[in-house]
């Protein structure tokens, strides 16, 4: 564990709580988009397989659960117990477009063909562009609310900080996972328009909304 | 083997 690689999480678990509180506090999924939770929801289930196979650390089993339960809590509250706030019609990016495509590349491009490799491997690719309809979402609404702009920022965060972390375990244990880090560096480069809208915008007390 | 040792994270 190095210093990267903790508040990459942090920023990950804050990003996950903030959504789910949000939801949960304004009664409201304005503005989310569903389709991108069901999408990390794949994430976290196609990738964390391995909860009760292989024990790593008190630490790594929690947050797994926790990311999870977040997850899954998280669409509970879109699609069923808020689901008259949810708003399709702006949440209408074709995720299909993105799993397919993905499911054939973990197929193609990963480092053991076993079950569960692939499946981590299509859980690296899809985090990468999981957030895509959440993107297009906030394009097509011109807006985003502050909270949302916040959860954003606190989850694109997380990806570059493990960015920084690979370099670290790169040099400090030469270890390295390409796949992991050509996703990762996708994931975070698909963030760079937002991060520079919230700098530049939210950061300064203005409401981001984009030229539409 | 040395890849397996990733899956220590997140």
């Amino acid at each position: 564990m190095n210093i990267f690689r903790l508040t990459g999480d942090l920023s990950h678990l804050a990003a996950i709580i903030i959504l789910l509180l949000k939801i949960w506090k304004s009664r409201s999924c304005a503005g989310i988009s569903g389709k991108s939770q069901i999408l990390f929801a794949l994430v976290f289930t196609t990738r964390y397989l391995d909860l009760f196979t292989s024990f790593i650390s008190l630490y790594n089993t929690c947050m797994k659960l926790i990311y999870i339960g977040c997850a899954y809590a998280t669409v509970y509250l879109i699609y069923a117990k808020f689901r008259a706030t949810y708003d399709g019609n702006h949440d209408s990016f074709r995720v299909e477009f993105l799993v397919v495509p993905v499911g054939g590349l973990s197929v193609l491009i990963n480092h053991d063909f076993s079950p569960l490799e692939i499946l981590w491997t299509f859980s690296i690719y899809l985090e990468s562009v999981a957030i895509l309809p959440q993107l297009f979402m906030i394009s097509k609404t011109g807006e985003a609310e502050t909270i949302t702009t916040h959860y954003l920022f606190c989850l694109g965060l997380y990806r570059a900080l493990y960015l920084f972390n690979w370099i670290w375990r790169f040099y400090f244990e030469g270890f390295f996972d390409m796949i992991a880090i050509v996703a990762g560096v996708v994931q975070t480069v698909l963030y760079c328009d937002f991060f520079y809208l919230y700098v530049t915008k939210v950061l300064k007390g203005k409401k981001l909304s984009l030229p539409a | 083997d040395e890849e397996g040792k990733l899956k220590d994270e997140l």
